[in-house]
């Protein structure tokens, strides 16, 4: 479904400073699969699943999402894959202000040509997956933090994409929560057969992937943790 | 330090809805104490860790802030109770995107009316406290959601404050990088004899507290759990 093939990442946040994010970072999830990313804060997670998710360009190496060769595709064609193919929980939530819970949930569908009662009738039914159907009608600053990321977890659900990558998916809610969270995805994975790859610092959410890659200073471990089924 | 008597607090997102954030909450934390807040997602932590800041005001009942009846005060007393009295860490990390992590530190000594170089002299050392002396020229936007945050907790020490409001502290970061901060408010309550006051998902951020209080539907508990030294 996805593989990073030896990419490096180089930011130059000003002239005479380079970060080198990620080095020579090999990776491969398959199809159906359930990955987690973990490592030291700093360390590359975000920018491994920004790049794999076609949201950012590596600096050398090669990209493939769903078979296609992305590394150079153009910016029109990787639009239509997101919106159609991937779904994304970013770490920074990254909610539409001015729209209500509904409405962002909505929007996705809205963009892919979902006729508008269709579209919120299935925004009522993934807010309700998520336990916020009584809050439809807020807007993200009328929401406490873990509401407004499950709010975005109902929204990366929008148009059942083959692949959801999510960014430190339950650090704003509690234990209890987070459970039922997990439930959910693992439910997605098999019921839907939707590939999963997520970056996190918490050992119970890696627990329901079926491998774990290490990222240290921008090197992601070759051999992955097989976890026991 | 800070108590909220009989505390409620009342949303009104819309004309005809309300919903009921904090109900009859009524809390103290001693000075020197470090006080957990713990509750499902939506509980209501943030609703009372807003009103002991004085950054919001309750619907009705009393807040005390270091001996000061704060509930009817005037702004200008509460803005300048706030610069030289509370450190603040926000759930959404609130960062000023267009100063760098060094600037974004040494703003609060800057506003207090610290002479220049003795604001970026002290922003250093504690950039350097949070292991991201390397990352001082950075901006937010180049900086990961775990780094971002430990920019955050460095701003609320600037002017060593009384008392330290941390919203989910370490929810962006990795076990290890959480035990060496959870290490630094430690030492800067034992050695500074600063008030703390967090909201947390995690137990092990809980377990530095010396009281761990329970918040479930705007209802805070009355009983705190003591833990053992
Ligand atoms: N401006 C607002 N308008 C309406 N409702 C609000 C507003 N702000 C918060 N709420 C509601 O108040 C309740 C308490 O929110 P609060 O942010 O205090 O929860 P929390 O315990 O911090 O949750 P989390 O663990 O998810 O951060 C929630 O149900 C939320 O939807
Ligand atoms: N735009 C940028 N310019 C410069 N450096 C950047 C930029 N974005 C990220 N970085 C750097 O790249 C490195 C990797 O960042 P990344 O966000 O991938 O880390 P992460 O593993 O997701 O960390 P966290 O667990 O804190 O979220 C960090 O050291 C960060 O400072
Ligand atoms: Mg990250
Ligand atoms: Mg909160």
């Amino acid at each position: 479904a996805i593989s990073l093939v030896d990419v490096d990442k180089v930011y130059r946040p000003s002239r005479d400073v380079e970060v080198v994010a990620l080095r020579g970072a090999t990776l491969t999830v398959e199809r159906g699969e359930i990955v987690a990313l973990m490592g030291p804060s700093g360390s590359g997670k975000t920018t491994a699943l920004n790049i794999m998710g076609t949201l950012d360009r590596p600096t050398r190496g090669r990209v493939y999402v769903a078979g296609f060769d992305v590394t150079e595709a153009d910016e029109g064609f990787l639009e239509a894959l997101r919106l159609h193919y991937i779904g994304f929980v970013f770490q920074s939530i990254n909610l539409v202000p001015s729209l209500t819970a509904l409405e962002n949930v909505a929007l996705p569908m809205l963009a892919a040509g979902y006729p508008r009662h269709e579209a919120y009738r299935k925004a009522r039914l993934l807010l309700d997956a998520v336990g916020l159907l009584d809050r439809a009608g807020h807007y993200p600053h009328q929401l406490s933090g873990g509401q407004q990321q499950r709010v975005a977890i109902a929204r990366a659900l929008a148009n059942m994409p083959l692949i959801l990558i999510l960014d430190e998916p339950t650090s704003n809610v509690d234990v209890a929560t987070a459970r039922a969270l997990l439930t959910l995805f693992r439910e997605i994975n098999s019921v839907l057969g939707t590939t999963i790859v997520m970056a996190t610092h918490d050992p119970e959410v890696a627990s329901i992937a079926g491998k774990v890659v290490y990222v240290r200073g921008g090197v992601v471990s070759r051999s992955a943790v097989k976890l026991a089924e």
